[in-house]
């Protein structure tokens, strides 16, 4: 987390603040809503009360803007900037405005007020920006459920306000993971149109081979309608689909989008009910099967038949020596079968059926 | 909006005139004549200010990565300075 130079604060725990105008994207109690949420992510971690008011000059002055809209610090059209806020001071200071030009919405399908309104919040309170790209604070929009703040904003706020004397139980986002940790594991691997995909709480980390840096981004705001937990996936690059796996469902996307018809029970590709959830899962294209993991089996599945290969579930020890007993993540390139299992990464040969090398799990991620 | 798809990237001209506008406007490059060597190398800092603020490979050149960050819908205050 950052503050401001200085690091700006309101003197006094009471804030007052007035909404001036509205968007005409969204009813007026679906804004007032939006920002009294907004306030109250701040106000449950800190000492902070907020205070409305309906006319005169408030400490934070909340209103809706295009282009240059009286600050000499000019919005920018459809999407780009979004919104600014002024940290705490006298003035234009705690005055936080929105962009009119963009779409606002109270959900995934435009820019959501509540998500942005909380960042800009933040700023009239006297937090910068950080660099966790997992925290509210983080410059660049991404839609999420769920409670908005992570630890990183939480340490943020209560350095300059102190925690909430009520002692209100928040549960904090957890912080981005953190790649390069020696002791990383991965929650599921998938391809994905020619890139990776690595699952880690969350979030996701991308990589193309092209790219030398790996891309992390919250799961949610590319993909809204899947679990922020992922257990298991695979590409299906026949049908152009990625298949989820989280607890008992699975989803399958196309893109974006997620096919219709899902989520479904994975019970469905014949699994036994025993099963509430894949370790890992990965399509050998070559072969036109999907591996599907649980503890120390794993199951056959023919896509073209839509059926369970017959005796099945087999060892994971006995039928890919040299590998560990359970696995958390598989992806297959060009013959290869990678394994991973806590921080450790076993790159197998199909042809010669061994390990042929072990990694650590993160050598995936430039490590 | 469940895209973060920026608009497509146009010549290397237009490139580099988003990228100092960018940092202009987040990172706080200075404005005004200076000498081209001068502005080559306050460009070049800054740039790498923002790729280490976004924990992308530090390198100080526009690739594609960066120029990716510096399209996406985001707040207007700076990343750095008041």
């Amino acid at each position: 987390y950052n503050h401001f130079p200085r690091h700006l604060k309101w003197k006094n725990n009471i804030v007052t603040f007035r909404i001036v105008n509205y968007t005409p994207d969204l009813r007026k109690s679906d804004v007032d809503r939006a920002i009294r949420t907004a306030l109250n992510v701040w106000s449950d971690a800190t000492p902070l009360r907020f205070k409305k008011l309906y006319y005169g000059t408030a400490d934070i002055m909340i209103s809706f803007g295009r282009k240059e809209h009286g600050d000499h610090n000019p919005f920018d059209g459809p999407n780009g900037l979004l919104a600014h806020a002024y940290p705490p001071g006298q003035g234009i200071g705690g005055d936080t405005h929105f962009d009119e030009d963009e779409h606002w919405s109270k959900d995934s399908s435009a820019y959501n007020l509540f998500i942005v309104a909380a960042h800009e919040l933040g700023h009239a309170l006297g937090m910068s920006h950080s660099t966790d790209s997992g925290a509210l604070m983080y410059p660049i929009y991404s839609y999420a459920t769920g409670y908005p703040l992570a630890e990183d904003d939480v340490k943020g706020i209560q350095a300059l306000y102190g925690p909430n004397p009520d002692h209100k139980k928040i549960k904090p986002k957890p912080d981005a993971p953190q790649k390069c940790d020696p002791t990383l594991s991965f929650d599921a691997a998938t391809e994905l149109r020619g890139e990776t995909i690595i699952f880690k709480d969350k979030f996701y980390w991308r990589l193309h081979p092209q790219m030398h840096e790996p891309e992390l981004t919250l799961i949610k705001s590319t993909w809204p309608s899947i679990p922020n937990k992922v257990d298991a996936a695979y590409e299906n690059p026949e049908k152009d689909q990625v298949i989820i796996f989280s607890g008992i469902r699975m989803w399958a996307l196309n893109g974006y989008n997620l096919v219709e018809g899902y989520p479904k029970y994975i019970h469905k590709l014949g699994l036994p009910k025993s099963v509430r959830k894949l370790d890992a899962a990965v399509h050998i294209k070559d072969k036109g099967k999907t591996l599907l993991f649980h503890e120390e089996e794993y199951w056959s599945y023919d896509e073209a038949s839509g059926t369970m290969d017959s005796g099945y579930p087999r060892s994971i020890e006995n039928d890919f020596p040299g590998m560990d007993d359970e696995v958390d993540a598989a992806v297959y390139h060009y013959g290869f079968l990678y394994f991973f299992h806590d921080h450790t990464q076993y790159e197998y040969s199909y042809t010669s059926r061994k390990v042929i090398r072990v990694l650590r799990t993160n050598f995936i991620l430039g490590c | 909006h469940s895209s973060l798809a920026g608009p497509l990237l146009g010549t290397e001209k237009d490139n580099r005139l988003l990228a100092e506008k960018y940092l202009r406007r987040f990172y706080g490059l200075p404005v005004g004549l200076q000498s081209q060597k001068r502005t080559a190398a306050d460009f070049k800092s800054k740039l790498q200010e923002m790729q280490r603020f976004f924990k992308l490979e530090v390198t100080g050149n526009l690739d594609d990565n960066t120029l990716d960050v510096m399209t996406q819908a985001r707040c207007g205050v700076p990343d750095m300075g008041e």
